[in-house]
């Protein structure tokens, strides 16, 4: 009976599909879509605002972080290859232009040239930097970071670590005696724990999320590479589970391609 | 998840008793069940569509006999379906008639070239051969000194000589053959598919060099983007095979039909971790069972 007055079958589906390539998710896709059955046909017109008014109360408005902690301490988490180095090389000169004293550390002491990575990063983006060429212990970086930052009266430190899977539960221990040196250090750092996702990974980045928080405790996520064709939608799954604040875009490789989170700007992007 | 659609297909079929034959209505559920299954292991969309209505017509109007229960016969047929579309054809590394061969790893930003090269030299070496290591990267930092440590650590050699890509690249053909190297793996920086100037770039590359091997890098996490970014690498480069990485994360790895189904290439390996021996040959049968969970 209710067909006559509901939107069209083929409309849904394109939908559908856009919501599913965006990698949003089946679950979530199928919520929507139950939504917009219920649209009545003389709305079809607005079904597109309609969509987007569903994904809005799905993520909060633009996202704000606190500001008043000295040095804070954040903890560059996720897994690898996706995009942490380079994130805080932005992050670094993102801060910087807002006056703040940055000092970045190389705690990443497994990958092969991890320091010299972020060593030319902290080069373009004019911060201090700390790492040990020939370290092997994580946590001693993460410590000598911690004290360096307070010693030399730093605003900001960001800590970068070595890529892991959060299947790999030694890797993820280790993560969790980093936070533990840091603290002895700085007993309320780290302040923050960015994760930091690839939007074209999949369903996975949920796990991801899920992992990283039971072992870590996130308190941000920075999204990379959407300067390519993947829309990154499985974040609203995230934030929807985990009520994860989204905080940074990383939109290409250079050190100005990090843009501030914009729920707005990143829903109209996920339909177009 | 193969337990679970064993057990629902058992029971819509438990009203049919002794022989009796799979039909449209007592499917048509059971598929959107395996749907679901695909779309979130990261499956493409389009891919799934039509695996789902090829894999409902081969199962309309299969008998079901006292042997297997329907519900085996069913998973079955998606098990073999799925195995057919992932290894139809087992990649053999092509050699050059006049050496060095050259291998060409492409694919997106972060998604294990570098490694996969060291994992490659690291392979061929075990077979005897004589690899040279090439890193081309030369935008992003120190792209060049993980390769050069990479090398080091399983005692190859690193072929890096401060000129533009093409120079390198010809630096080391004339290397490799004054040194008696018969491979060399070219490691190229991560690019986007939209990228005009890096795709060029990719593309002039396999013009003055025709290399003999050619592959398309692809992390095993990826989603739903996987058929864009693969099509488009497939139509610029005509890539020979493709090589799917960090699987030994838990990821369904849905990416793999996607890519195979998109451009008809083959898997020609599968990276299992950060070391140099985390190289595994495709196994179809494994990684259908992954998928479907
Ligand atoms: N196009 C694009 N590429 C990016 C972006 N962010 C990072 N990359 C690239 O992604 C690749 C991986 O970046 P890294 O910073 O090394 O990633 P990572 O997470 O530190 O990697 P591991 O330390 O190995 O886990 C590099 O080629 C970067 O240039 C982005 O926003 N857009
Ligand atoms: N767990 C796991 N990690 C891997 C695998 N392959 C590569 N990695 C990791 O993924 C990250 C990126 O690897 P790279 O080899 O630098 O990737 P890439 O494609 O060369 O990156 P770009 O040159 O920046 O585009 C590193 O942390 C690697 O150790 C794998 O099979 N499993
Ligand atoms: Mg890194
Ligand atoms: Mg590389």
């Amino acid at each position: 009976f209710g067909k006559f007055f509901t939107v069209d079958e083929t409309i849904l589906d394109d939908i559908e599909a856009a919501l599913l390539s965006a990698d949003i998710g089946v679950d979530l896709t199928e919520e929507l879509i139950k939504k917009l059955k219920l649209v009545k046909k003389s709305e079809s017109t607005r079904l597109n605002d309609i969509l987007k008014d569903e994904l809005k109360t799905l993520i909060k408005p633009k996202q704000h972080e606190v500001q008043n902690v000295k040095p804070r301490v954040i903890l560059m988490v996720g897994v690898n290859g996706t995009g942490k180095t380079t994130s805080i090389g932005k992050l670094s000169s993102l801060f910087t232009k807002q006056g703040k004293n940055v000092l970045i550390a190389a705690a990443d002491t497994f990958r092969a040239a991890a320091y010299d990575q972020l060593k030319i990063w902290s080069v373009r983006s004019g911060v201090e930097f700390l790492g040990n060429p020939q370290g092997k212990d994580p946590a001693a970086v993460a410590f000598d970071a911690a004290r360096s930052a307070v010693a030399k009266n730093k605003d900001v430190l960001i800590i970068d670590t070595a890529g892991r899977l959060h299947t790999k539960s030694n890797l993820m221990q280790e993560l969790a005696k980093m936070k533990k040196v840091i603290k002895k250090v700085i007993p309320e750092a780290p302040h923050d724990v960015w994760l930091v996702l690839d939007s074209t990974i999949g369903q996975n980045s949920i796990l991801q999320a899920q992992e990283f928080t039971k072992s870590v405790g996130v308190t941000g996520l920075i999204l990379t590479k959407l300067d390519g064709t993947a829309k990154g939608g499985v974040v609203l799954a995230i934030h929807k589970k985990l009520n994860i604040p989204i905080y940074y875009l990383g939109v290409g490789e250079q050190l100005d391609d990090m843009v501030e989170f914009d729920s707005e700007k990143f829903i109209n992007a996920l339909l177009d | 998840m193969l337990e679970q659609l064993q057990n629902s297909f058992g029971k819509i079929v438990k009203t049919l008793r002794g022989e009796g034959k799979i039909t449209e209505s007592n499917i048509r559920d059971r598929m959107r069940d395996v749907r679901r299954a695909l779309l979130e292991a990261d499956v493409n969309y389009k891919v799934v569509k039509d695996f789902i209505k090829t894999t409902e017509e081969k199962a309309i109007g299969v008998k079901i006999t006292k042997s297997l229960s329907p519900g085996q016969v069913i998973v079955k047929i998606i098990n073999d379906e799925l195995t057919a579309l992932l290894g139809k054809q087992k990649y053999n590394l092509k050699t050059a008639s006049t050496p060095p061969t050259i291998i060409l790893l492409t694919g997106l930003q972060g998604c294990g070239k570098t490694t996969f090269a060291a994992k490659l030299a690291n392979h061929l070496k075990k077979q005897n051969h004589k690899p040279l290591l090439v890193p081309v990267d030369i935008y992003r930092p120190a792209a060049v000194q993980q390769l050069e440590i990479l090398g080091k650590q399983i005692d190859t050699d690193v072929y890096s000589e401060k000129k533009k890509v093409l120079k390198r690249i010809k630096g080391a053909v004339s290397f490799a053959r004054e040194n008696n190297h018969d491979t060399i793996i070219v490691d190229t920086a991560g690019r986007l598919h939209i990228d005009d100037k890096m795709m060029k770039e990719l593309v002039s590359i396999k013009k003055t060099f025709s290399p003999d091997n050619t592959f398309f890098v692809a992390d095993g996490l990826t989603g739903q983007d996987a058929v864009n970014t693969a099509k488009v690498f497939d139509e610029q480069i005509n890539f020979d095979g493709i090589v799917l990485t960090k699987m030994d994360s838990d990821a369904r790895g849905g990416a793999a039909l996607s890519v195979v189904k998109a451009t008809g290439k083959p898997i020609a390996f599968i990276g299992i971790g950060e070391k140099p021996e985390d190289l595994e040959i495709f196994h179809p049968d494994r990684i259908a069972n992954r998928i479907l969970g």
